[in-house]
This record gives structure tokens, sequence and C-alpha cells, in this order.
């Protein structure tokens, strides 16, 4: 505080009588006071700052929490503002039009409703730079960041509230859709955006999925940019899944390392324990990782932050060709991969953080994936804001779990990436009809099941 | 159009 600061208390009117201005970035100010107000006789001047109101600090807040907050006081009661007259602070603000600024990453779809809207899917990542567009509630200015974390365009998007009503919305009418390709995704990040979800994780049970059955849809989650102080873990969609998994280990066994699947309780089906994901980024080596795209999801949430490289197959004959080449003894039916790989593209390609395509010829997709693995484990990631400030050397046993979420599973893809047993002159029933299959499938499962 | 000089923001 400066030797400026004062405190003012006055009694709430109707209104506060001010107007304000900046945000989380530069502090809250005043840019105007209301003629004949109690903020008026008691002092408040434009340019003051506001450090904080009654038991509520403002250093940190956006200027819509700063104006809720202000509403929200009742009318008839005494406010207590701490300030201080910042004029060259309040004109630079001014002059360089800065405010509000952070970082949030979307979980849910959103089409825009005006012009200067901008539509977003799940995943996107804005810079949020004014949270009172046109200085009323209801829209933030926003620029959309690129994979290139280069800024892209600027627009508007729905301020938090409007993105719960749209959120919870949203997952109300995939839920009661009965087509819902996303219905995993929707109830995952449900509970990902809860504030306590942490606590319900440490309750957790072993089944990860299990905790995604309750909580709230988080509309906008609060992202820094920050560097894996780990060997991610690295996830390979596509029809070559296998093939490449297989190829990474064998030829760089220094650097990469297959995660095993073990058999989950009582069931066919298969799991990789997160705990063993852990143990082998802590032998400084990528982790591979033959799982489900819903569990990518859950490997987000614990913040492991998979680097997940689809393989974006040319045609059913390419894969043919590429499979009988690289893998001749195989039996997956190319036709069935092909499909495969065309609905995860379509249902899933929110979660891929890179991809490459199958129709060059030679090794040229084997080297790629190498240089998107090395790349993208030197760039910084979009983390969650709440953990930003841990030391990187706590940072592996931060971003891991605690010890009984550690036990979690993660499951196994059934899908995309085991082996089939059909062949390719098979004309099976196969309808591209179901969407969720590119997700969890229990119903189909591993070679090893009928 | 950002926060700017804050003048046409709501009053509270």
């Amino acid at each position: 505080y400066s030797t400026s600061s004062r405190v003012v208390r006055f009694v709430k009117a109707k209104s506060v009588g001010l107007r304000l201005t900046g945000g989380n970035d530069v502090g809250i100010f005043v840019s105007s006071v209301q003629e004949g107000s109690l903020a008026d006789s008691q002092g408040v001047r434009e340019g003051d700052q506001i450090l904080q109101v009654n038991d509520t600090s403002f250093q940190n807040l956006t200027r819509e929490e700063a104006v809720e907050y202000l509403m929200a006081l009742p009318p008839g009661e005494e406010v207590t503002l701490w300030i201080q007259s910042k004029q060259d602070i309040y004109r630079k603000m001014i002059s360089s039009n800065v405010g509000d600024s952070f970082y949030i990453r979307t979980h849910f779809d959103f089409e825009k409703d005006t012009p200067s809207g901008l539509s977003f899917v799940r995943g996107d990542v804005f810079h949020v730079l004014d949270t009172m567009y046109r200085g009323r509630l209801g829209s933030w200015l926003a620029v959309r960041m690129g994979r290139d974390l280069q800024e892209q365009e600027r627009g508007i998007i729905p301020n938090q509230s409007r993105a719960e009503q749209i959120a919870s919305l949203e997952s109300v009418l995939k839920a009661t859709s009965g087509t819902n390709p996303s219905g995993a995704r929707a109830e995952f990040w449900k509970l990902r955006g809860l504030r306590g979800a942490k606590k319900m994780l440490r309750k957790s049970r072993e089944d990860l999925s299990a905790l995604t059955k309750q909580g709230r849809y988080p509309p906008y989650e609060r992202v820094v940019l920050k560097e894996a102080s780990f060997k991610r873990p690295v996830v390979i969609l596509g029809p070559i899944a296998d093939i490449a998994v297989q190829k990474l280990s064998r030829e760089l066994p220094e650097l990469f390392e297959i995660a095993p699947s073990v058999p989950r309780d009582g069931a066919s089906s298969k799991v990789i324990k997160l705990d063993s994901v852990r143990q082998i980024a802590e032998k400084n080596k990528h982790a591979l990782l033959d799982i489900t795209p819903s569990a990518v999801e859950r490997l987000n949430y614990v913040q492991y932050y998979p680097v997940v490289v689809f393989c974006q197959p040319e045609s059913r004959q390419g894969i043919k060709a590429m499979r009988q080449w690289l893998a001749p003894d195989s039996r997956k039916s190319s036709r069935r991969l092909y499909a495969q790989a065309n609905k995860m593209k379509k249902n899933c390609s929110h979660l891929f953080t890179a991809t490459i395509s199958l129709s060059g010829g030679g090794n040229a997709w084997y080297e790629q994936i190498q240089d998107i693995i090395r790349t993208q484990q030197n760039q910084p990631v979009w983390t969650t804001a709440d953990q930003a400030d841990v030391a990187p050397e706590d940072s592996l046993e931060v971003l891991n779990p605690p010890s009984r979420v550690a036990s979690g599973y993660l499951t196994c893809d059934s899908h995309a990436n085991s082996d089939y047993d059909d062949t390719d002159g098979e004309t099976g029933a196969f309808t591209d009809g179901e969407a969720e299959d590119a997700y969890d499938q229990p119903g189909l499962a591993r070679s090893s099941e009928p | 159009s950002k926060s700017g000089d804050g003048k046409n923001s709501v009053w509270i």
C-alpha cells in the first residue's frame, strides 16, 4: 500500500455510485464517481485504485468479479473501501488499454451468435483481455491461442455465468439425445472442472471412470503455460498405432517404454495402472500407452498431458498396403481400422496434440512421430493455473496424483489399437452410425474376448 | 474496444 492509501466508509445506497476499469493484471481502478453519491462525499476520486472492499482483496480480481462483488453488496449496509490514489498508473493503463489478462481452456462447444463472436470447441485456449466487453456484463473480449502458441483472431465469448448456462444446457441436451457421441466426455469434463475434484480423487476408488458420474460442468478452466518437467506419456492413435508403438520401444528403448496393461478386476478387459505410467516417467522415458480417447482425457485431468499423435490414413487401401509391408503377420481389418480412424477424427480431434498423414511413402511417418514427440516435449503445455507456482523439481510429484489416485487405472483401448480377429476379406456388420465407437466401448473389446 | 477509460462501463 502506498502512503496515499486510505480507508473510506459509507452506507451503500441503491448503488455504490462508481464505475470501474482495469482488471486482474493491473488492478481495479475507479473511472468515474457519481456526483452527489456517498462515495463522492467520502472522497473517492477517479484514478483511485481499490485495494480491498470489506474483507475481500481486489488485487487479483477481474473487472467483472469486482463489479459483481460490489453489485451484490446489500443496499443500506456500510461498505469499507481501502483505496490509494494511483493517477500515474491509471493514466498509463488507460492509454495502453490494458486491463484483464488471463488464459482459459474451454470445456464445451460454442457456436457464435453474433458477428463479433468466436466459435470454439472444447479444448480451445483463449487469452481473455476484458471481462466486461463494452463496459457491460455478459461477454468477454478474448483472443484465440493457436497450437503454435501465437495469438489468432479476436472476438467475444460468453462470460463465466453465461458459459455455465450454455454448458449445462449442452450437457443436458447431450445426455437426453441418446445419440451422444461424447457422453463420456461430457461427464468427464463435468467432473474435470470441479474445484473440489481433487478431493474426490483422493477419496477415489480404483477406477477413475467412476468419478465421472458426479460433478458440475466446468465451462472455463484457468490455465498457464508451463514446461513439462517429466517425459510426457505418448498415445498414438490411428491404423498403425500398434506398429508405431512396437517400433519405438524396440528401436529406442532408452527413450520409450510400453506401459504394461493388466486385466481389470473380474473382467476380461484390460487397464493400464496410472502408477506404471508414473514409474516410466521416473525413468526419464516416454510411456507408450494403448488407451481409449476418454482415458486420454483422464490423463489430462491428472495433469500428465500426454502427447497424442493421430495418424491420418489416406484410404483403406493405403492402410492395407502399409500394414502388409510393416506387419505382414497382422490380421487386423483395414476396413475397420479405416472406419475407426474416421470416427476418431470426427469425435476426438480435440484430444490430438498433432496429426500426421500416412500418405507419404517409406518411413516418413516414423520420423514424423519422433519429431513431434521431441518438439512437443520441449514446448510448454497449457496447465491448470492452480498449480502454476509449484517448484519445477517438485512437479512430477505434484503433477502426479496422490498415491491412492496413482493406483488408478486407464482404460486400455479396446478399439483403436487392439488387434481384431476379423480379416480384410470379411464383410461383417459394421456401421458408421455408432459414433461412440471411437470412445470407450465396453461391448467391443480386445481380441482375447469372444 | 477494451476496458479503455471505463467511461462506457455500467454504474455500480
